[in-house]
């Protein structure tokens, strides 16, 4: 489950930068 | 010399570092390069004078990163006029350290039987990108949040059609490594890390839109005077 919020981390820091 | 193909380190074409006319007929041609890990100055030594030359050796100025010779220069035979010697000098990282003005300045010194010649050169620094700058992804996230924006530079990569994958898996050959990767409304992004020799960690974003030819890159760092030299490093190796 660890690793599942790593990656919702990394897609809100991608979605963050697209759309600041 | 050099490698166009993915997954190999970017290696540059040897360039005349000193002239014969500067260095009573000696000629050095040279460039860098970084195999699994061993550092190496490739050179070209020319004797472009009428007599024998003999009794070489090279030595470093103290430089931003500690690179020095890891052994002595060895040219086995003396080199008579018109002939030329090929040889790989290994370098390592732990000289002495000067912040040197560019960073990535190297100033050197060799020695023949005839005199002692100087010359200054550049190195790319993805020679200085180790085997093992892949960041954990939690780090990552946590330096990236922690390394403030004034720390943030960015740089425009023109003129790359390649894809997400040909761009990561060319950039990894030169240790710089894919540590997430993100589609945004059509936009490819790649989180990536790299580590140079001195342990310093450099954080990037690459973002790829398809049907654009030209990358975004932004580089967080917490030394930010190396960032201009990474994305050089970046430049070199996705068009090599």
């Amino acid at each position: 489950e660890m690793d599942d919020g790593l990656e919702e981390a990394f897609s809100r820091l991608a979605q963050s930068r697209t759309n600041p | 010399v050099g490698s166009g193909r993915l997954g190999q380190p970017a290696v540059a074409p040897r360039t005349v570092w000193l002239p014969a006319m500067k260095a009573k007929g000696l000629e050095i041609s040279g460039t860098f390069s970084r195999q699994v890990g061993t550092i190496s100055m490739d050179l070209l030594l020319t004797n472009k004078a009428l007599q024998v030359m003999s009794d070489f050796a090279i030595q470093f100025n103290r430089n931003s990163f500690g690179l020095a010779p890891a052994a002595p220069l060895q040219i086995h035979a003396p080199l008579a006029p018109n002939q030329t010697v090929e040889i790989s000098l290994p370098l390592n990282t732990v000289g002495s350290v000067m912040k040197m003005e560019p960073l990535n300045n190297l100033q050197v010194a060799v020695k023949n039987n005839i005199d002692v010649f100087y010359f200054s050169t550049l190195y790319p620094l993805h020679i200085l990108f180790v085997e093992d700058g892949k960041m954990e992804r939690q780090m990552f996230l946590a330096t990236w949040k922690d390394i403030p924006n004034e720390n943030e530079a960015q740089f425009q990569i023109k003129e790359c059609p390649l894809s997400a994958d040909a761009v990561s898996s060319k950039l990894q050959g030169s240790n710089i490594f894919t540590v997430a990767k993100r589609n945004v409304e059509g936009q490819d992004m790649l989180y990536q890390s790299l580590k140079l020799t001195n342990g310093i960690w450099v954080l990037a974003e690459l973002r790829i839109q398809p049907g654009s030819p030209g990358l975004m890159l932004s580089v967080k760092c917490r030394a930010p005077e190396v960032s201009p030299y990474v994305y050089q490093a970046y430049e070199t190796i996705v068009k090599n």
